[in-house]
């Protein structure tokens, strides 16, 4: 059973996650012609840009985020970011796309002067989240848990970022209970992902470093 | 973003936003 609280708050995440998503004239531009590797580094940063705005823009819209200490709220988008990035790319690469659409995604992909080496674990990942099935607010209540995460760098009162990590984590369990009934591990399974994300964040910066050599 | 200090320039910039409105 969800408490009055629960149900706002879901209410509250769930809302801003469908609100903020990356502007569609940003978006169309992946699908138009071909560009060349530059364009596709300039492209592909215009995304990343964006994808950080509306982590941003959906962030103020946590309950309490805003009631943390100014710095803390720097370091926490900070910390996660990379991973809220992924999450999000996940979810866009494993909707129902138009016939064509994914093969010019993900041939932009690699031809975007990124090793090889990095995007196979980036698609790994991509899969594994595709198979979870996850409903919307699964979607939106795992990206606040990964942004409310007390362990980042330069956190200074991670009881507080704790507190609310631990509200929507409970929320979460809840969720899963009731969405997937027959998969009593359903809900550690989530939580395996996040794993999963910190390694791909850990090696972003390599990535980024390849990429700019390329 | 491709360096730390562009990321965080970027979300200083957005949440400041949010001061001002």
């Amino acid at each position: 059973e969800f408490t009055t609280e629960q149900q706002a708050l879901m209410r509250v995440i769930t809302d801003a996650y469908n609100k903020h998503q990356i502007p569609q004239d940003v978006t169309k531009k992946l699908l138009q012609d071909q560009y060349s590797t530059e364009e596709n580094f300039l492209l592909l940063t215009e995304m990343a840009t964006s994808q950080v705005q509306v982590l941003v823009e959906f962030t103020k819209n946590i309950p309490g985020f805003l009631s943390l200490d100014r710095e803390d709220q720097i370091a926490l988008l900070k910390g996660s970011a990379v991973e809220a990035m992924f999450l999000r790319s996940a979810q866009a690469l494993n909707k129902k796309m138009p016939i064509g659409h994914t093969e010019v995604l993900e041939e932009r992909i690699h031809k975007s002067g990124i090793s090889e080496e990095f995007i196979k674990p980036m698609f790994n990942f991509y899969k594994s989240i595709g198979e979870l099935h996850m409903v919307l607010e699964e979607q939106a209540l795992l990206t606040t848990i990964t942004i409310l995460t007390p362990d980042r760098p330069y956190v200074k009162d991670q009881p507080a970022v704790e507190r609310l990590q631990e509200n929507v984590l409970d929320l979460l369990r809840k969720m899963c209970v009731l969405h997937h009934p027959q998969e009593p591990q359903y809900f550690a399974r989530l939580l395996g992902r996040l794993t999963e994300l910190r390694t791909l964040s850990h090696y972003h910066a390599e990535m980024l470093a390849s990429w700019k050599v390329n | 973003p491709a360096n730390n200090l562009g990321l965080e320039d970027i979300i200083r910039k957005a949440l400041m936003g949010n001061l001002e409105e």
